[in-house]
């Protein structure tokens, strides 16, 4: 991730969301 | 983040939905018709035929039908979070369809779009709608992050 570069940043924060939601445990999975 | 951006960013989400009738507008979604298919889409078993059958397609400018609709809906989404996800969502304000139904409320229509969203990201096949959200532009990705905290804060199993 190149520092100052905000973008780079958003996206690690939305990929790690969202891959911790698809490894949740929930009642269904 | 307000209201309207929630709404237009998860009418975005739903536009990924293979639906009769793509809804263009926030306010084409206020009838339920297009809420209830994206149900049947992410758990056919549990929202059914006979589930579905309940839905009036034809509603027009009818307010009681959209109510109708809606509740029937909403219903269907608390039912779907006990009984099948094993939640229940607790200092959630619940929305208040009959708002939705009269005036188009997008304080009460973003709460309604957040809970199906919730079950769209915790059905058994949520791995198909959540690779769906990661392909979204980052901005729609944004808020459909924090309109899943927010939901899952309240959630209690």
């Amino acid at each position: 991730m190149e520092p100052g570069k905000p973008g780079a940043t958003n996206e690690g924060v939305l990929a790690n969301f969202f891959n911790s939601l698809l490894s949740k445990k929930t009642g269904a999975g | 983040m307000t209201s309207h951006e929630l709404c237009e960013s998860l009418l975005t989400w739903v536009q990924t939905f293979n639906l009769d009738c793509s809804p263009e507008s926030v306010a084409e979604l206020t009838d339920g018709v297009a809420l209830s298919q994206i149900l049947r889409q992410i758990a056919p078993t549990f929202f059914n035929t006979g589930w579905y059958s309940r839905i009036k397609k034809e509603v027009g400018d009818n307010w009681r039908i959209r109510v109708s609709n809606l509740k029937k809906v909403l219903e269907g989404i608390l039912d779907f979070y006990n009984d099948v996800l094993g939640q229940q969502i607790c200092d959630f304000k619940l929305p208040d369809v009959t708002k939705i139904a009269e005036r188009r409320d997008l304080d009460e229509l973003g709460r309604l779009l957040q809970l199906v969203l919730g079950c769209a990201v915790n059905c058994e096949h949520k791995e198909e709608y959540i690779n769906v959200i990661m392909g979204m532009e980052e901005s729609v990705q944004h808020a459909v992050m924090n309109a899943i905290q927010e939901l899952m804060s309240k959630e209690i199993p």
